[in-house]
């Protein structure tokens, strides 16, 4: 089973491709990769190798390659469905991010169950009415794979129990509950205070110098 | 220099301290830590020695003093006064969202260039005019610290930039754009696409048997 840590240092080194290969580098050293990530050089390698991918000894890695080879394992060269759940101040600004598309990751239907919302345009999808029955339909009939969780604290766990057996296999969710689900199910709790945990430790490090 | 990789180690831990905590259980050993975090025994280990945490040798450590410890390395003991740049989708959920209170961070600025919302309340807030005028007196005069920026990619660097000059130290920035800042400048940038990477990798795996 590969941890989420591992899978986030593979996403920041595709990042770090990226960037390399945007100024045009063609070949990448994974001391050179392991410093722009701000990861140890043997981390980098052990990833690497683990993921089936060699660098040529004395030459490095071909960026291009590797990024391609990287997105191939990160799911990035394919298309997924996802179904939004929870059209409130948060569920707006995800159904109208352009960056999802980037990453080829399209919301089919976004569901809420406030009556005053459903039926309204947000972009150019309709709001439709959160149930048991629409999620499976989500799921089965137009084939989505991710469910994206923005309702309050308070409904998150029901939802969750709900999109599981819609038949989801992946979650994405934004609600701050500690969910615990079986192992075959992919879930993500998105939690914006660890990216100010990061910042506060730096400043709190800073003042004690 | 600590690592972001370090730092997001630290607030899982924290987190799995938490919910033992809840759960009125009073000592926990490293290996128990790791198993909940899925991180190496070894690393937790590593991490909390560190950062001065030792455990009693066969007893492993208090998780209400270990708990303790870590917030005062987050830096989560503090206030945190906030100002929030660009009050478009994004920045309408996060003014909105009750999390950050809980973890002592509070905006006590919320700043846009749209004319058509300069004066509208949002909360309990009013969105002020954005100029480098307007981040100085947050910064100086308000003791602003940390400056969340929501505005679109265009704007990001330049807004990063003021930001910086108005005595900013610490910036989590959700542009989708690289900024390269200066050492002393503790800067997040989040990224949702990380987050559905996690889910992508899985589900892609799990595919692939
Ligand atoms: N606002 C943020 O920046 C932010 C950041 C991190 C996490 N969160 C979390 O994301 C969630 C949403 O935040 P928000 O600010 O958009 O809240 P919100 O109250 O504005 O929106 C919640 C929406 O969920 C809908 N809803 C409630 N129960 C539902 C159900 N059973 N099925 C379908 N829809 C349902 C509501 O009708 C509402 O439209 C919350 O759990 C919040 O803690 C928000
Ligand atoms: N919507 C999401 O879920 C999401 C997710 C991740 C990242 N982002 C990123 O966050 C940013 C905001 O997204 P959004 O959906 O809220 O966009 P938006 O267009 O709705 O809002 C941007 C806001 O920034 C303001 N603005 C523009 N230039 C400014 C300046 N120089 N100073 C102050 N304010 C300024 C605009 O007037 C507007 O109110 C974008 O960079 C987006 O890519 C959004």
């Amino acid at each position: 089973k590969i941890s989420n840590a591992t899978i986030r240092r593979l996403s920041i080194y595709l990042r770090q491709l990226e960037e390399i290969i945007d100024e045009k580098i063609e070949t990448v050293s994974s001391a050179e990769i392991a410093k722009m990530s701000a990861i140890k050089d043997t981390q980098v390698r052990k990833d690497l190798s683990f993921f089936g991918s060699f660098g040529v000894r004395g030459r490095g890695y071909s960026a291009k390659e590797l990024a391609e080879k990287l997105k191939i394992i990160l799911g990035l060269n394919k298309e997924w469905k996802a179904v939004l759940i929870g059209v409130g101040s948060l569920g707006k600004a995800l159904s109208g991010y352009k960056g999802f598309a980037k990453h080829n990751i399209n919301f089919i239907a976004v569901l809420d169950s406030d009556p005053a919302k459903i039926g309204a345009h947000i972009g150019d999808k309709v709001i439709e009415r959160y149930s048991a029955a629409a999620l499976k339909e989500c799921c089965e009939k137009s084939g989505a794979q991710i469910a994206v969780i923005a309702v309050p604290a308070s409904e998150a766990k029901k939802v969750c129990e709900e999109v599981i057996q819609a038949g989801f296999k992946g979650i994405v969710n934004f609600a701050p509950v500690r969910l615990h689900l079986p192992e075959e199910i992919a879930l993500y709790s998105v939690d914006l205070a660890i990216s100010f945990e990061h910042i506060t430790f730096k400043l709190n490090r800073n003042s004690d110098e």
